[in-house]
């Protein structure tokens, strides 16, 4: 494990953490996709099977159990609490899950490194998580007044995903054989969907504005 | 192995 790596996996913890927080101060989930944390608990869920097979070490199987705790914690919220469910915006989280899903899964039937169940249903992981941010970024562009706390929840979650090309470079140039195409290809296709959204976020800090994205 | 190998990471 490297400085990258551990940082990167920081940053996703405190994304998770800020929106939990976020959800849970203001009692409302306003600007929240559903549609993209469901994504995520499919992700968790398909990539993190292996927590029953292959032990790796405490950290590891930690943070799996909290990045599926906490993604089901605010899907739970955002459609069950009784003040929380309200406040999430129904009518403008409209992306459809098929269109990711169902060229992920195909994706990961063709291309995979093993072609086994658990092995499918993890590069299937790989790909999904690449696009599950879409749905939050549509909504995102959809609603006005973005709250500084989602605009930090997606701030976060792309700053973990650069750590993470840093964190494979710095693996490419220190391990030897070290090479996971399928997962660096996804990793930057990942990266690459938040810099629009980072331009714009940078942009307004700097003007000191309340961030907004063109339509 | 390589498989193994990759999934130490999240």
């Amino acid at each position: 494990m490297n400085l990258f790596r551990l940082l990167g996996d920081m940053t996703h913890l405190l994304s998770i953490i800020v929106l939990l927080l976020k959800i849970n101060a203001t009692r409302s989930c306003r600007g929240v996709s559903l549609k993209t944390q469901e994504l995520y608990a499919i992700v968790f869920v398909c990539r993190y099977l292996d927590l029953f097979t292959n032990f790796i070490s405490l950290y590891n199987t930690v943070m799996k159990v909290i990045f599926l705790g906490s993604t089901f914690t605010i899907i739970y919220w955002m459609r069950f609490h009784k003040v929380i469910r309200v406040t999430y915006d129904r009518d403008q989280d409209t992306f459809r899950y098929q269109f990711l899903i169902i060229p992920c899964l195909l994706l990961s039937l063709i291309l995979n490194s093993e072609f086994t169940v658990m092995e499918v249903l993890w590069t299937f992981s790989i790909y999904l998580e690449a696009v599950a941010i879409l749905p939050q970024l549509v909504l995102l562009q959809r609603t006005n007044n973005i709250d500084n706390l989602t605009g930090n929840y997606i701030f976060l979650l792309g700053s973990y995903r650069a750590l993470y090309i840093l964190n494979w470079i710095y693996r490419f140039l220190t391990e030897p054989n070290y090479r996971q195409y399928l997962v660096w290809i996804s990793g930057i296709v990942q990266t690459i969907v938040y810099i629009d959204f980072f331009y714009y976020y940078i942009r307004s800090w700097k003007n000191n504005e309340k961030l907004s994205l063109p339509a | 192995g390589m498989a193994a190998k990759q999934k130490d990471e999240l």
